[in-house]
């Protein structure tokens, strides 16, 4: 009995109430899962980001093939890892959608909240806004693009003093009506860097009205093509940021 | 590794435990997978499990178990079972901002169990 003793998991007598087991086990894979996924505590969804935005964001981004029967299964982020010893690096991808509130000052603005996963040393890998465009009936003729060029801005908060200045300006070819996205990797950078966790935008589309487009931005009536921002992230720490050097 | 079946007289083996998130109330910020598989390790190593292929979490285990059994041990310590294999688990969650994440958590499924 002696030496049972020295081994923390040997002889693990069996309770004769399996029912408190059970609710002890579960708890503690509660408390497990929480604490690999750095939280504190189960999030509290009290509003549920619309489904229709949800499936887009994730068939869009291959993240989860969505069953007949709405169970999402999700390929590994790298796509070939199969045992922990592989995956050295964890990664995350973290899709945001895009909000408005009365500091956002026009209708061209919209803003992020980026989740940085309860830590601060997130290395951004790489940010693309996605962005829906909708062509209109009376537009070119049939099968013609139409182009138009697009520019986002960063936006500052009007309370803070509402400047603005360029980020990415792309010319797009529309055949259809579809989804576009702008790479952001600088700017979410930027926002990570300073502690901030709050991406201000704004979205601006020269010739969208002469080509009849319109690009969707936050409208509650369009739900599944709210905009959103995919930022893919690296757990940075030191040991892999020396090999990089 | 051995599953704990009720066959194998109390010897280490990995226990099987799932979890679905339905039953717990926690599908609502998990959108996948729909449960875990909390597995573990239970289970005794007698000194007779050093010879068993497969029994030992380590190649340094089977050294010292084959030490062991010639008499020779380092000491009285007994083995213990525990995880000789894990494997990732891929989970798609809202945060608290909803956002949806997506990330890879290595080391969460155990699959297989070993005397140490």
């Amino acid at each position: 009995p002696q030496a049972q003793e020295s081994c923390a998991s040997c002889g693990l007598g069996r309770p004769d109430d399996s029912d408190r087991v059970d609710t002890d086990f579960v708890e503690a894979v509660k408390r497990h899962i929480l604490s690999r996924l750095q939280m504190r505590q189960r999030p509290n969804i009290t509003h549920p980001i619309p489904k229709a935005a949800m499936v887009t964001a994730l068939r869009k981004l291959h993240a989860g093939k969505v069953r007949e029967d709405g169970r999402v299964e999700i390929p590994h982020l790298d796509g070939q890892a199969a045992y922990a010893n592989e995956v050295q690096e964890e990664t995350s991808e973290i899709i945001s959608f895009a909000e408005t509130d009365d500091s956002t000052l026009s209708k061209s603005s919209l803003f992020f909240l980026i989740s940085n996963e309860g830590n601060q040393n997130l290395y951004v890998q790489q940010a693309n806004l996605w962005l829906y465009f909708k062509l209109l009936p009376g537009g070119p003729e049939k099968g013609l693009r139409r182009k138009v060029t697009v520019k986002v801005h960063y936006q500052e908060p009007s309370s803070q003093g509402g400047g603005r200045w360029p980020l990415v300006e792309k010319r797009v070819e529309l055949k259809r009506s579809g989804w576009h996205t702008f790479p952001l990797s600088e700017a979410v950078r930027a926002v990570l860097g300073k502690g901030g966790r709050r991406q201000d935008l704004d979205v601006r589309c020269e010739g969208c009205e002469a080509a009849s487009v319109v690009p969707i931005l936050v409208d509650p009536a369009d739900p599944s093509h709210r905009p959103f921002l995919v930022v893919r992230a690296r757990q940075a720490d030191g040991k892999h940021r020396i090999r990089k050097r | 590794g051995l599953e704990c079946d009720g066959s194998n007289g109390g010897l280490c083996c990995r226990q099987q435990f799932y979890i679905d998130f339905r039953l717990i109330g926690w599908n609502d910020w998990i959108i996948a997978p729909a449960g875990y598989y909390g597995n573990y390790c239970e289970g005794s190593c007698p000194a007779y499990m050093a010879g068993v292929p497969g029994s030992a979490s380590s190649f340094h285990t089977a050294v010292v178990n084959q030490y062991r059994m010639r008499g020779m041990s380092p000491g009285s310590v007994n083995s213990c079972c525990i995880p000789t294999k894990l494997s990732t688990m891929s989970m798609l969650y809202f945060d608290d901002e909803y956002n949806i994440v997506k990330r890879d958590v290595p080391n969460m499924i155990v699959e297989e169990c070993g005397c140490a």
